[in-house]
């Protein structure tokens, strides 16, 4: 199949039948399409030059192919009656479902990290990549503790003279809740259901960190490398940490963006509860 | 209740910014987490004590809309005790219980309900202050049969959608996932029940969700 494409109410998703990668994303409910993919980044975690990464520092040296993925993506189509669903797998320890439900505006993401392989005998950081064509330049805008949105512009500083010698790290802000792109036209975002650090190295791009495995200290104060060997038991030797999360994906007009954005920022603050009982009758 | 003291304290701990950003010891951040896991654990069985109060007092005939929805008690107007007894006289007894690993699809107590075909009530509540039209998914085990209705017994459309097996590695296969649409009042609870056996006629089972595989070209 060319293409394939998921689609329920007015988010429709296409996919790429030979690549097995997301091509484009619509909002017919705004009369918006385009061209939209997903990725991942295997940044490679500097272990030299002085500084290592670390439990207080994200000091990427270059980034690292995918590890065990094959050149295309199997895919596994879910359709039924309430949502559908794409599923793809990047690597053996890397998942991402991307699912529209028939009454939602935007898509959500959940994707599956870990643990990561560090047979290379090299730290990583694992960050997800929605690229799009939205013309948003070297701008984007972060949350400020859930609150109002701050303009970041790529290797500057409203204060001084950035003298850039982190191109990556350097252009890393924290995020809170939500990760905005926009031009006069349309709006993208990304909503997050944890803190976590994020960017736009790129015209289009909206780029935030999901999981890190690191094999050095940086020397700050921790004594420890972020490598997760005991996770829970002291002598046993445990593969790594898996992340699981889920982070909703908004394409809407750039005046109708902001409202959508905040509607699913609110519920991702604040998930249902659910609970339940047996009845006997 | 003191047991939401324990809940603070462990989160003014977690507030220290080694707990917010992870700068710490292995030991140091599986303390964080116990602590908060504890803490957590002891709000959700004071919530679950509350949704009990709250729906078994409208069983008791204290109020509520008849659309099975339940608002919170002051704001009820029509009793809709009737309402949950008219789903063919329930014993609603039984204590809730929570689910803190929902997200990776995992929770015994809905797993083992349906293979022993235990019909279950569901609560959802919305601590938003706007009404909520959302999806809640529940793990099932495989090839249950099984309808969804609100408070108010009508019948709700359901997915059974299977695991992708990265979600629970090595224990997805005999599990599935339930979907189903909800809506809650603000700041306020919803019932649904889901049930595996007795399911009135007018019930709408849960579709399967279709899955295939595509191998990129």
């Amino acid at each position: 199949e060319a293409s394939i494409k998921i689609s329920d109410g007015n988010i429709g998703l296409t996919f790429d039948g030979s690549s097995g990668l997301m091509r484009g994303m619509e909002n017919q409910k705004y009369g918006i399409q385009m061209e939209s993919s997903i990725d991942f980044l295997v940044y490679n975690s500097s272990n030299g030059q002085g500084q290592n990464s670390g439990a207080y520092i994200f000091r990427p040296e270059g980034t690292l192919p995918l590890l065990n993925r094959g050149d295309k993506l199997n895919l596994t189509v879910v359709e039924g009656p309430l949502f559908s669903e794409m599923r793809q797998t990047f690597a053996p320890w890397l998942h991402l479902s991307t699912r529209v439900y028939g009454n939602r505006d935007w898509a959500e993401l959940m994707w599956r990290v870990g643990p990561i392989p560090f047979a290379d005998n090299l730290g990583k950081e694992i960050s997800m990549r929605v690229s799009s064509s939205v013309s948003s330049g070297d701008e984007f805008y972060t949350d400020s503790n859930g609150r109002d949105m701050l303009k970041r512009v790529v290797n500057y500083r409203p204060t001084w003279d950035l003298q850039v010698s982190e191109p990556v790290a350097g252009n890393y802000y924290p995020l809170t809740a939500a990760l905005a792109i926009h031009d006069d036209k349309s709006e993208m975002a990304v909503l997050l259901d944890r803190a976590c650090g994020g960017t736009s190295l790129n015209s289009g791009d909206l780029e935030f960190m999901v999981h890190r495995r690191i094999l050095a200290d940086d020397a700050r104060g921790v004594g420890e490398a972020l490598n997760e060997t005991e996770c829970g038991c002291r002598d046993c030797h445990c593969a790594g940490l898996r992340v699981a999360g889920t982070t909703g994906l908004v394409l809407a007009s750039a005046t109708d963006g902001p409202g959508l954005r905040r509607q699913v920022q609110a519920r991702k603050e604040s998930p249902l509860v659910t609970a339940f009982r047996a009845i006997t009758s | 209740s003191d047991v939401l003291d324990e809940l603070e304290n462990a989160v003014s701990i977690v507030l220290h910014h080694d707990a917010i950003t992870g700068t710490a010891k292995q030991a140091v951040a599986d303390d964080y987490a116990k602590r908060l896991y504890k803490g957590g654990e002891g709000a959700a069985s004071l919530l679950n004590q509350g949704f009990k109060e709250i729906i078994d007092s409208k069983v008791r005939g204290r109020g509520g809309d008849d659309d099975g929805v339940i608002r919170p008690v002051e704001e009820s107007s029509v009793n809709d005790g009737d309402v949950l007894q008219r789903a063919e006289g329930l014993d609603l007894d039984n204590d809730f219980v929570q689910c803190p690993l929902l997200n990776i699809s995992t929770c015994a107590f809905t797993e083992t309900s349906s293979r022993s075909k235990q019909n279950m009530q569901v609560v959802v509540y919305n601590n938003l202050a706007q009404a909520r039209d959302d999806f809640v998914h529940l793990p099932i085990g495989k090839e249950s049969s099984v309808a969804v209705f609100d408070g108010a017994m009508n019948p709700v459309a359901s997915q059974i959608t299977g695991l992708d097996p990265s979600v629970r590695p090595g224990s997805s296969e005999d599990v599935e996932d339930l979907g189903f649409a909800v809506q809650i009042p603000p700041k306020g609870l919803a019932v649904y029940y889901v049930l595996f056996q007795n399911i009135p006629q007018n019930a709408t089972l849960a579709q399967r969700s279709k899955t295939r595989a595509v191998s990129p070209n």
